[in-house]
């Protein structure tokens, strides 16, 4: 799975996210990137979020659009909401990674798996790329 | 003044940062930023979140060394099929794709059922004769394969036959 989120100069947020799924899927299986508030949201008012890992459990929790019902109504910053999600995502068995923009601008990641590929670029002059 | 920021994901792969070779490693990175490039070339001009998201998505999806488009990864049946969502946070449209096989870019195809239908999802073949239908790029489904992840689909199955499952209930749908 491959995604992006991103705010531009204008305020306005997105987000985008694509797969081929799991290894062996079989039945039609479908995981959460495309499902629209599991795998990916965005809504000026809260955040824009992409995921990749257990579709099934990114699917029963809707994390992308619980993170930003956080930061919209909870008032919690990208890295509090993303991590607090993710948390649920792991005590329910789940496993895997988001990331968030926020309409100020502000970003956060955050996975518990092996081999989160992930990269930041901002006007600030950030750029960069890590694995896990 | 500018003020945007843009993050992106390559997944999770089964293969953590110590698992690597340094060749695939740097592979991986390159392929990241080349997607940041992308993205960041749309923002730092002033463009659309939405026209950088896309920019961003389409090179990771063109890239095989990525579980999206070209280097997916394989059904049990040995099929390439591809999803896809994108959602635009100035009015919260948003267009999703399912199961296309011929497409060569599925977040492209998501962006059409958001802008040029009145759907939110479309999936399996239906899904990829509207993509046609709105000109986007078709391929030969064996433009999506590669040989490791044809390789991992047989490891996998050949795990399921001696029981060394790597997921004992086969939870894939």
């Amino acid at each position: 799975t491959v995604g992006a989120a991103a705010k531009d100069m204008h305020g306005n947020l997105a987000a985008a996210t694509s797969t081929g799924g799991l290894t062996g899927k079989r039945w039609g299986r479908v995981g959460d990137s495309p499902v629209i508030g599991a795998g990916t949201y965005a809504d000026n008012r809260g955040c824009a979020v992409s995921a990749t890992g257990s579709g099934e459990f990114y699917i029963r929790i809707g994390v992308a659009h619980e993170i930003c019902a956080r930061m919209r109504f909870g008032k919690e910053d990208a890295q509090t909401a993303t991590d607090a999600v993710q948390d649920e995502v792991k005590a329910l068995g789940g496993a895997g990674g988001v990331i968030a923009v926020a309409p100020d601008g502000t970003s956060a990641f955050s996975f518990n798996t092996p081999g989160m590929y992930r990269g930041r670029a901002t006007s600030g002059g950030d750029f960069a790329v890590h694995i896990y | 003044m500018q003020n945007w920021t843009l993050v992106i994901h390559g997944g999770a792969g089964a293969m953590a940062r110590g698992t690597m070779t340094p060749e695939r490693d740097a592979a991986q990175r390159a392929g990241l930023a080349a997607a940041l490039e992308a993205g960041k070339a749309v923002l730092a001009s002033g463009g659309a979140a939405l026209d950088a998201v896309e920019a961003a998505v389409k090179v990771l999806e063109d890239n095989p060394g990525f579980n999206a488009g070209r280097g997916a990864v394989f059904t049990y049946e040995g099929v390439n099929e591809l999803d896809a969502a994108i959602m635009d946070g100035r009015n919260r449209a948003a267009g999703a794709v399912t199961g296309l096989t011929r497409t060569r870019n599925p977040i492209s195809a998501a962006r059409a059922v958001m802008e040029k239908s009145p759907h939110v999802m479309l999936q399996a073949p239906g899904a990829d004769r509207f993509a046609r239908e709105r000109g986007l790029d078709q391929v030969d489904p064996s433009y999506f394969r590669t040989e490791e992840r044809w390789q991992q689909l047989q490891t996998m199955k050949e795990n399921t036959k001696t029981g060394a499952v790597f997921d004992a209930d086969m939870k894939y749908g």
